[in-house]
């Protein structure tokens, strides 16, 4: 007799906790540190505020296989009835909405918790405090599996006795630092790169780092957006009917809940959908809806979707951030126009070092990010590693071994991510189209550069 | 101000379809044709039955851009009262336990009803019933999106009028059949080769197929099993403790709950871990269940994973697979003892396939199966193809090009899948060796036979 039964979301992760990156204690030091560090700077940058974060890991026992992850960041804080629910219930958070963030899921820092929880028997260790409260808080965490709901052990409430913002989390895991030591370094590193207006203290075993921001430049924070109507389909329009007004016309519909829909566009739409746009959008039926959804796809007279959700680093900041990690002779770099797919704005930026500290490699070194994340596995299944692997860099005047490295970085509020591990990006034919329009610019700036020394060497030879 | 908030798994999956396999209409047919013959197959061979499954893929409307598919079973059938939650639930289902299947994650035959509705707007059809019961039932169903419960559109019940069991379904999705066409007929395809004793009937728009079975002889089913110590962890000892008598002595607790552990092997790891076997097991403190759980990964000297949970081909099976589909002129196999990682029981099987109608390449063409599911996608990352470049085939007597095809099967209680959507594998060394060593042996085997048909030749022209 087959036994049937359902499991809470807390169950699902706990069963299958290597989907998240939680399958052995190397992989899980290094996924936890991402998950603290990727929602710190989230807390921080998304809000305008210049990073200030202190990293700490340390082994907890004489055996080094417990390894305590203390972070502290300036970021807004949690207020304080959010904490149990944004450290301790799976599919719970703030970025579930159409904004560019590092954070997509609401699980990441529930995996720490619950492999804390699971190898370890420790709760994790909140204490925050937001801009606008006068107090702070400390909890301890632990997350009832079964029910996928917090279990509050403790909680201090008291006054702030200076003016202060920001959270500091520590928690417990099963870790293997001397095996993972070398990733979570260059994943810091990375980071340090691509988010070169943040101070980033990474204080381990054998040494204490601090990446002091070479910029006081923060890119624009991303704001939150509409819809693309690109980007639509029968439950996602029967979503945003039930938060409007029923008696509200389509057309109104059309220009308040949909990005960069005019009431001219709209009013053209109808007409060429075979909507009348008086319609209340509470009387569509699912097969209007189910008509109205496709339409809305194959419709090609949209205006493109506005990037004000996107926060590109622009090339001026990334060109810094590339300078002080690679130490190279030249670097240049490159911000594209905001794109999109499938409804999705994206914008994809990218810079080559040359020489200096570059190291020399028999192919171009790769540097990926999405979101600001730095990727450091399944380079070779990468679209960026396809692309580099295509062309032809004589014509670049590119020898190998060569000292170039390239850096590519995918801002979107839809990462194709591969899996909610945030290795590998699926890939996309618009997004492959612009990496390599970037791509392929800044290694032309690279052979005008070359092009330039060995003119200068021939004037000088003579 | 930040707004925080929580999905139900549903609304996560719906957002994040992508991760499941869901992203454009030429995956999604793909997948939903994966996820409905993958629960048919478990329906019928888990459970002791020959294997009927009639498949059926068409256009449902003029524009080809939506398709209905169509599968029918002779497996044991759905429960009336469970059938709106295996289908419209998401993480529910009846493999949540520790024996091989298909299916593990509760989620898959939902993100097909759930791509449906939101692409047609039309419900999952569902006819079924199960040998002990007088009545079949048909059910028109939708997903909550929001809560996560299904929405029971339509019920019917009738007495049968022959005895039949089974299970019949239909959906209607956005898809591109055209574009998916190839991949969709090569993964029946290969679920044929590696299923010879499954009649699979296939009916698309331009062909009917039927893969007729070889073989009447099915592999043993798998029975469910017991957790071994290997594979714990706190919270595992947690729900075990929950299950059973608190009054129930640790020595007990350990013979009854897990694999392989017998009287004296449990008193023998008490007295090195440091536990009094007669601790009753509900007045064990947390800080004895951290303790426990590290010392039960420790020790080295529990028996090894039964493999009752398993249920490979064996050697015949599978060449009489590789026969029917490869049509070589030589074929050997060979299925390995079985052999553990973490606890999980594995055994690897593969085979060798050569000339006859194997067709001529420049590298060994390579099929790969995990629990028998044809794996398609993530070629170049996964762990067999690595295996299959690193070997000297010169060794072995073969020259490229050559009609030269792998076989690699690994069947567990846990495959190690990188994804919900079920392509890549996570490399594991214990399961990277067994297939190194399996594919080593039937390359032996493969140049042996080349050596003999060499002196064939040689005797011949003498
Ligand atoms: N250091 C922090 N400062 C402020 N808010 C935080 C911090 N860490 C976590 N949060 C809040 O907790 C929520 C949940 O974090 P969690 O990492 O689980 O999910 P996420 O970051 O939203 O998405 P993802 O699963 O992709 O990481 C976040 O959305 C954010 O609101
Ligand atoms: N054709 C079928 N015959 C009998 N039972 C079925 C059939 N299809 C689905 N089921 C039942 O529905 C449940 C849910 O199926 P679903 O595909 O969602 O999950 P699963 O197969 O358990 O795991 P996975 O998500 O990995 O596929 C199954 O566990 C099984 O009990
Ligand atoms: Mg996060
Ligand atoms: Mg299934």
């Amino acid at each position: 007799m087959e036994s049937y039964k359902g499991l809470s979301p807390s169950q699902f992760f706990y069963r299958n906790r290597e989907i998240a990156g939680f399958s052995n204690p190397v992989r899980s030091l290094y996924q936890a540190v991402r998950e603290l560090l990727e929602n710190s700077l989230d807390a921080t940058e998304t809000h305008g505020i210049l990073p200030e974060i202190k990293l700490e890991i340390k082994p907890s026992n004489n055996q080094n296989d417990k390894i305590t992850i203390r972070i502290e960041d300036n970021g807004i804080g949690i207020p304080i009835t959010e904490v149990p629910n944004v450290f301790a219930r799976v599919f719970y958070g703030s970025k579930y909405v159409l904004r560019q963030a590092r954070g997509v899921f609401g699980l990441g820092v529930k995996m720490a918790v619950l492999y804390a929880q699971i190898t370890t028997a420790t709760p994790i260790y909140v204490k925050s405090s937001i801009e606008s409260s006068e107090t702070e808080y400390e909890y301890r965490l632990f997350i009832d599996i079964e029910k996928n709901l917090p279990i509050v052990l403790e909680l201090n409430v008291r006054k702030k006795r200076k003016k202060w913002h920001g959270t500091i989390v520590e928690l417990t895991i099963q870790g293997n630092w001397p095996l993972a030591r070398r990733r979570i370094e260059e994943y810091v590193r990375r980071t340090a790169l691509i988010a070169p207006y943040a101070t980033i203290r990474l204080i381990t075993p054998e040494s204490s780092i601090e990446y002091k921001r070479v910029s006081r430049k923060l890119p624009e924070p991303p704001q939150v957006g509409k819809y693309h109507p690109k980007g639509v389909d029968i439950e996602l329009l029967k979503i945003l009917i039930r938060s409007a007004d029923r008696k509200m016309r389509l057309l109104d519909f059309l220009t308040k809940y949909f990005d960069g829909v005019g009431k001219k566009t709209a009013l053209n739409f109808c007409q060429w959908a075979g909507f009348n746009p008086d319609h209340k959008i509470g009387r569509l039926t699912l097969t209007d809806l189910e008509k109205l959804s496709n339409k809305m796809h194959v419709y090609n007279k949209w205006r493109r979707p506005k990037p004000l959700t996107l926060s590109p680093l622009g090339d001026t900041l990334l060109k810094e951030g590339v300078k002080r990690i690679l130490e190279p002779e030249f670097v240049t770099a490159i911000s594209r126009p905001p794109s999109s797919y499938g409804g999705n704005p994206f914008i994809i930026e990218t810079a080559l070092a040359w020489g200096g500290k570059v190291p020399v490699s028999d192919t171009p070194m790769l540097l990926r990010f999405a979101n600001r994340i730095p990727l450091l596995y399944d380079e070779s299944v990468d679209v960026s590693r396809k692309i580099i692997d295509a062309i032809d860099w004589n014509v670049y005047k590119v020898k190998f071994p060569a000292p170039i490295a390239i850096v590519t970085h995918i801002c979107s509020t839809k990462i194709p991510f591969k899996g909610v591990g945030k290795e590998a990006i699926a890939e996309v034919p618009e997004v492959e189209k612009e990496l390599n329009i970037a791509i392929r610019e800044t290694a032309r700036r690279l052979r005008r550069h070359l092009s330039r020394i060995e003119k200068m060497y021939e004037i000088k030879r003579k």
